[in-house]
């Protein structure tokens, strides 16, 4: 049993590869992970992977892991984190360059912005299959609120609810930067 | 270390110590540093929402499970992935764009889905999961919540923690022999700078200021001030007066209750 269960079990998986990444915006980044259900192993290990790449100015979406802490490790440019604990509290507001970790705890909220030309990190999970909450974008929070929570949660006009749902399109995770998609769209 | 927690020679009953106001409502926490919560592994608290009353999209860091104990209401789970399966128009259907054109695009919205729940009722809130509740009742809700923090799906440590995404939580009093005040707890937008807030949600500084709450004193619990419309499904829609609606249910607890007592048989 234990041969079929371990001996012939795939160990390894390339996320480097931009050809295999789960979210690509051109004009953004693209980021790859390998959970359980592409590397079984993982079930076992109760950890995953994520490979991310930024471009200059990009952003990673305002969003918290739900179900797993993040170790997240750099491994070329540098960026500009700010991660916010519990009470609202900014626990790290800074640059983190490469070579540099910084562990995000589960359910702190993140927010990445690329300060050089390619920011790429590699961060490991500790669940096999770690969700992520965005707070904007396409799979969002905010899309799936109602506009009346919204409007009463904030004290903002209707149109305003609006803005905060649906002003970053479709776009997840990887967002472009503001000020080169009003170009984008002037 | 739970398990050296768990020597407890003599149990005792459990009041609420600590107390949170806000402006629709308020919550009372159980003394999470009491033996028994600590060999449990668990949290719990007792929230009251005033009619009109809206519970702030926030998480807990643990699952949860919440029973109603008196109201009703409606409360919407937020899953990240979940499609917003609750709309109020169709898309490409040209006579629904004509009517909504003739009403003005204020009135459509799309959101996920959203649950009625009432007395009796037990809502189950996973770890991480935003959620909000809302009373549409003409009684204050009251709802007791246990968080079960020592799941392996809390990696933190055991503490409670709730996450806000709107609002502040006001200064909680701890009720007893020695009342003292905590600090106010500010929501999750509120840590990151405007600047920075504004530019990645593609808003203006002044929305991302209102995000961000830092003014607001309504607490985690706000009035909502005039009618609150949200896409779901009523049965009234379908033409039910609110006595046959009454009755519909009637009916249909009677027909739960004589299954339940056949299969006991």
């Amino acid at each position: 049993g234990l041969e079929q269960a371990f001996c012939s079990v795939g160990v390894k998986r390339n996320i480097d590869d931009p050809r295999r990444a789960d979210i690509y915006n051109p004009n953004a980044g693209r980021t790859t992970t390998l959970n359980s259900q592409k590397l079984p192993l993982l079930r076992y290990l109760q950890l995953n992977a994520v490979r991310g790449v930024l471009h200059r100015n990009a952003f990673v979406a305002p969003h918290w892991n739900m179900n797993a802490h993040s170790i997240m490790y750099v491994t070329r440019g540098n960026a500009r984190l700010q991660i916010v604990n519990d009470r609202g509290n900014t626990a790290f507001n800074g640059e983190l360059r490469q070579n540099q970790l910084i562990v995000v705890p589960q359910n702190f909220a993140l927010l990445i912005q690329s300060r050089s030309e390619n920011f790429e990190w590699v961060a490991i999970k500790t669940n096999d299959n770690a969700m992520v909450s965005p707070i904007v974008g396409k799979t969002s929070v905010f899309k799936g609120l109602p506009e009346e929570v919204l409007r009463n949660a904030y004290r903002v006009s209707r149109e305003e609810a609006r803005m905060l749902k649906y002003n970053r399109g479709e776009e997840m995770v990887v967002l472009v930067p503001h000020s080169s998609q009003s170009r984008g769209r002037a | 270390g739970s398990q050296s927690r768990c020597r407890i020679e003599r149990l005792n009953a459990q009041e609420p110590r600590r107390r949170v106001e806000s402006e629709a409502g308020l919550t009372e926490y159980f003394d999470e540093d009491n033996e028994q919560f600590e060999c449990a592994g668990v949290a719990a608290h007792r929230r009251i929402v005033q009619p009109g009353g809206l519970v702030l999209p926030k998480f807990y860091n643990a699952h949860a499970l919440t029973y109603v104990v008196q109201g009703k209401g409606i409360f919407g789970n937020v899953m990240p992935g979940c499609p917003e399966s609750f709309q109020s128009f169709q898309r490409g259907d040209p006579r629904t764009s004509r009517e909504e054109g003739r009403r003005g695009r204020s009135e459509r919205d799309q959101h996920q889905r959203v649950d009625h729940f009432r007395e009796g009722d037990i809502i189950a809130i996973p770890a991480g999961v935003a959620h909000w509740v809302y009373n549409d009742g003409e009684q204050p809700i009251v709802a007791f919540t246990v968080l079960d923090t020592s799941n392996n799906a809390n990696q933190l440590d055991s503490n409670r923690r709730e996450f806000l995404l709107a609002g502040r939580k006001g200064r909680g009093q701890h009720l007893g022999v020695e009342p003292r005040e905590d600090s106010d707890d500010f929501n999750l937008l509120s840590g990151f700078d405007t600047e920075s807030l504004a530019e990645s949600m593609g808003i203006s500084r002044d929305l991302a200021e209102k995000l961000r709450g830092r003014s607001d004193d309504r607490g985690e619990i706000v009035r909502v001030e005039g009618s609150f419309h949200i896409v779901r499904p009523s049965r009234r829609e379908e033409g039910m007066s609110e006595g046959e609606e009454r009755e519909r249910e009637y009916e249909e607890e009677e027909r739960e209750r004589e299954r339940r007592r056949l299969m006991a048989n």
